[in-house]
């Protein structure tokens, strides 16, 4: 999806995407 | 383990065989962090299990820019606890199952 970011770092793959709110704990 | 406000989960169901697993980390508490993160999202990445080490994947993690120098053992910590985890798991779990 669009909020999907890949970042590359030294030969590794990184996969960032938004927390789904159900998996915040609550504050 | 202990709580380090930083959560990592499997990002797929482990099937106890594979050498590599996905996980997937992100910050729960910002506070118990000495430096400021940026609002990264949770990041999935893999691991192998027999050939790296959680301080190798926290110090990409840093290189990367996803967290300051001066947290780096708090991922490590945190990714070093749901390793050990799921090892647990394969080493215990998986024979009674098969």
């Amino acid at each position: 999806n669009s909020f999907t970011q890949v970042v590359h770092s030294a030969g590794r793959r990184f996969i960032v995407s938004p927390v789904p709110e159900s998996r915040l704990r609550e504050q | 383990a202990e709580d380090t406000g930083v959560r990592v989960e499997l990002a797929e169901e482990d099937d106890g065989r594979k050498s590599s697993i996905a996980l997937r980390l992100w910050v729960e508490d910002a506070k118990k962090l000495k430096g400021k993160s940026k609002d990264n999202g949770a990041i999935e990445f893999t691991f192998e299990l027999e050939k790296e080490t959680p301080d190798d994947v926290a110090q990409e993690m840093v290189d990367a820019g996803f967290f300051h120098e001066s947290d780096v053992k708090i991922i490590a910590k945190s990714i070093r606890d749901r390793v050990a985890l799921i090892q647990w798991r394969r080493e215990r779990i998986w024979p009674m199952l098969h």
